[in-house]
């Protein structure tokens, strides 16, 4: 705000990761230098996978906290104010990592503002790596810069990457990285004057982004479990485990919204894709417009020669028609199935359809939910779908959730230069298949609340994690079985897990750990839920929405059922001004991105009720 | 630990905090007339949390009924019930009811032990398991009393002496330290009193998370909505 009137005192940003489960605290402290009052903007980017869990503020030393509540019910209560304007925090999106939290308070003269943003997140395993990012962009130098990272990894850490996109040479001696086998301390703190882009100058070369990238030591057959203060994670992500054979259908839009750098791009990626086939798999190509014109008709084994052939059919892909999304898939689909039944597949090999598209179906069939219902049924949990919406125009909720129907996933390609990365990126990582039908068991008798624990598939440099509670505090082994079928053999595995003592582990620590296990449990469980309340039936899906509302209100997430509500301090004008923070979902992003601001509002001091029982009740209990 | 009254009736509660060195035993419940006693001795967690606070909880609690010569002793371990010469142990890992003329028990399971005396009092003692190798925490109760209508005027301790009502008015609603809280000024038991608006947590419902209950905070050990002071609820026995 108002630059050199304003003095940014600190920006530190303090990362602990415990097992994969981050907690990111960001803290900025600015001067009012002005003789008069200003209004102080704090804008901050987390990472879209990241729940808020608390904000606050202190302004002439009060201190403003940040308080979840429910989404509708907040929006219904200050409806007025945000009729009447009066609303202040905004979630915007920030490229496609990032969302943006900005806020704005009135600060007096002379006076001091500290923010205060926590969030939390799982860190997930994609191509064998966890990565954490963290945006800064003080604007100016400022007097203490901090981001400092630690990593406690109980598996042991396997490796660990620093880099950053604004690290000159000069600042790069900078970043202290200090690693032991199970812990890793990470640091930059660059001076006022290091930070400067020149001597003299009031710029920063402090913009942009700060990533650590990092992997842990795979444990081998069952996993790692980790049992703490009576909840569980299972992380299984086995090493040396040969990849299964897949049978993979590619399904291309080519209708006319796809001319120009999309067509290009996909020509491009696909091209790429198929030099990358194992000799072993089995491929077909389907381009569709309004007609589906299989390239042969049925899979061909991904021999040399049939790349080359398929490649030259690439070359000649051209935009064309309208989009009949449904006659395509169900043209893939059947392929498999023929196909398998002609016996011309490995017993021992995973079928799946990827759908590339970049519109909405307007052609044969159009509507969405009989496009899912065709698609769903043609399929018959046989084969994975996974999907890529390119660009803006797709309707991304429809393909999410076709995909969850169908054991896969869906991907929003973004319409830029990298759109031939981003399409190859998502096959490298659904293209290695090292087990299929995984099921993870626990006792019943001893575990409860226990988040998803079938998975379609375990991909090469993922990682499956299934988390719950305890039924018994003082249980010292659990018994664990893992199955799946593997490429030539089933994979069943079965051990003991018992609860490591942390004080042991980590004995020059605090006791830092306090109940991550546990929140890592209610943040899985909440964002499992969120998907079935898009994709189970009308029953699952009330139950799941209600569910992942009471969780995420009792852990104190903002997730996209709730919204942290500040209350910001009186204008001169008297009026309350509050400010709220809402969780954008990929829909929400991509309306955003289409230009229709998301624009979320207001509210005051909350009361809670509590429901009083006569008699009365009087008792002493822990604190 | 924490206490609680509740007072529907006004549709409002008042709490404070009373923590000592750990193995303290206080009186909760003293009833010269119907000769009923229930002290509760407090421990302290396993080792100093980095925030340097020790926390006190209740983890022991010896109740007596003279005239109906029963006597329990329920820990964060067992629950032992002597009557007539006799003890029965009960053990919080088993869901157990014993019904017998003066006195009914049941337990839940690793969760809540309810007792009612005849003709007296019932209350639930609630049983929070905390993960064995916890650092710091460790296992302690929580004492819930449910009827207490037929006690004597004359019911004392750090609870009893609120059974039969309390008289009190909060004035001068003020902003405290953090917005949530605000300051207000008491009127009890003839002393002004600042005091806070706050929440504490009612287990009863769920053991875990709690359900946390609105009261009127009265800092430094209760002072001036106690009688006396905590160490005037000091024992040397919890019988």
């Amino acid at each position: 705000a108002n630059e050199g009137k304003v003095e940014v005192h600190s920006v530190t940003v303090d990362c602990k990761v415990t097992s994969r489960f981050a907690h990111t605290v960001m803290t900025s402290r600015a001067l009012n230098k002005a003789n008069s009052s200003q209004e102080i903007f704090f804008e901050v980017e987390l990472p879209k996978t990241a729940f808020i869990t608390n904000f606050s503020m202190e302004i002439e030393g009060q201190v403003y906290v940040g308080e979840v509540k429910e989404k509708e019910k907040a929006k219904k209560q200050y409806e007025k104010a945000v009729s009447s304007g009066q609303t202040a925090g905004l979630v915007k999106v920030s490229g496609r990592k990032m969302e943006k939290f900005s806020v704005s308070v009135n600060v007096a003269a002379k006076s001091n503002v500290t923010f205060v943003l926590t969030y939390e997140e799982l860190l997930q395993r994609k191509l064998g790596q966890y990565e954490i990012l963290t945006r800064v962009k003080p604007k100016t130098p400022v007097n203490e810069f901090q981001i400092v990272a630690d990593i406690y990894e109980p598996q042991g850490i396997a490796f660990i990457d620093v880099h950053a996109t604004f690290l000159s040479n000069d600042l790069l001696p900078l970043v202290e990285k200090t690693v032991t086998e199970k812990k890793a301390h990470i640091s930059f703190s660059p001076t006022m004057e290091q930070q400067r882009t020149c001597p003299s100058c009031d710029g920063t070369l402090i913009d942009g982004d700060f990533i650590i990238k990092y992997d842990v030591n795979r444990a081998k057959n069952l996993g790692d479990i980790q049992i703490v203060n009576g909840y569980f994670v299972h992380f299984f992500a086995p090493p040396d485990l040969p990849r299964v054979p897949k049978n993979v259908v590619f399904v291309i839009d080519r209708s006319g919204s796809m001319s120009g750098k999309k067509i290009a791009q996909t020509r491009e990626a696909l091209l790429e894709i198929l030099k990358d086939l194992h000799e072993e798999d089995f491929f077909a190509l389907i381009e569709f417009d309004h007609m589906v014109s299989p390239w042969r008709q049925s899979l061909s084994k991904a021999t040399k020669d049939n790349v080359a052939e398929a490649m030259k059919h690439v070359h000649k892909l051209r935009d064309m028609g309208a989009t009949n999304i449904n006659d395509a898939v169900l043209r893939a689909v059947s392929m498999l199935v023929k196909d398998r039944q002609a016996k011309r597949l490995p017993d021992r090999s995973v079928d799946m359809i990827i759908l590339l598209t970049d519109g909405m179906p307007n052609s044969g069939e159009s509507n969405l939910g009989k496009i899912q219902e065709n698609v769903q049924s043609a399929i018959g949990g046989n084969m994975s779908l996974f999907c890529l919406g390119f660009g803006n125009d797709v309707d991304y909720s429809f393909l999410d959730v076709m995909s969850k129907q169908n054991k896969g996933l869906a991907r929003r390609i973004y319409e830029a230069s990298d759109a031939t990365m981003q399409l190859q990126g998502f096959y490298e990582e659904v293209s290695s298949p090292l087990l299929s039908e995984v099921d993870l068991r626990y006792p019943d008798n001893a575990v409860e609340f226990l988040t998803t624990n079938h998975f379609s598939q375990l991909f090469n440099g993922s990682e499956i994690v299934v988390a719950g509670r305890l039924t018994d505090n003082d249980l010292d082994n659990l018994l664990v079985e893992v199955f799946g079928q593997g490429f030539e053999d089933d994979f069943k595995v079965q051990g003991q897990a018992s609860a490591s003592n942390w004080d042991v582990i980590y004995p020059d620590e605090e006791y830092i750990f306090g109940d991550f296990t546990e929140r890592l449990w209610a943040y899985l469980t909440i964002q499992q839920l969120l998907e079935k309340s898009k994709s189970g039936s009308p029953d699952e899906k009330v139950n799941a929405t209600a569910k992942a509302l009471e969780m995420s209100l009792q852990y104190s997430f903002v997730t996209p059922l709730t919204s942290m509500v500040v209350t910001k301090p009186e204008t001169e004008d008297g009026t309350d001004s509050p400010l709220i923070a809402d969780k954008l979902t990929e829909e929400q992003r991509q309306q955003a991105e289409r230009g229709q601001a998301h624009q979320l509002a207001s509210p005051a001091l909350y009361t809670r009720t509590h429901a009083y029982q006569s008699p009365p009740t009087y008792f002493v209990d822990g604190d | 630990p924490h206490f609680m009254i509740e007072l529907p009736d006004r549709g409002d509660a008042l709490c404070f905090n009373i923590n000592d060195k750990p193995g303290t035993i206080f009186t909760l419940v003293r009833d010269p007339e119907s000769g009923i006693l229930v002290n509760g001795q407090i421990i302290g967690d396993k080792k100093i949390p980095p925030d340097g606070k020790i926390n006190t909880y209740f983890w022991r609690f010896g109740i007596i009924h003279q005239t109906l010569g029963v006597r329990l002793e329920v820990s964060t371990r067992e629950i032992s019930v002597f009557q007539d010469g006799k003890r029965v142990k009960l053990l919080w890992s088993d869901t157990a009811s014993l019904k017998g003329p003066n006195v009914d028990l049941l337990v839940t399971k690793d969760r809540s032990l309810t007792v009612t005396l005849k003709d007296s009092v019932k209350f639930v003692i609630l049983l929070h398991k905390v993960w064995e190798k916890h650092p710091y925490h460790r296992d302690y109760l929580g004492f819930y009393t449910l009827d207490s209508h037929l006690l004597s005027p004359s019911v004392h301790g750090l609870l009893g002496q609120f059974y039969h009502g309390i008289e009190y008015e909060v004035t001068d609603l003020r902003p405290g330290e953090v917005p949530e809280k605000p300051d207000a000024t008491m009127y009890v038991k003839g002393q002004e009193l600042n005091v806070t608006r706050g929440w504490q947590r009612d287990f009863r419902r769920d053991v875990k998370n709690g359900e946390n209950v609105p009261c009127w905070f009265i800092h430094s050990n209760g002072t001036g909505l106690i009688d006396g002071d905590e160490t005037d609820y000091i024992v040397s026995g919890l019988f």
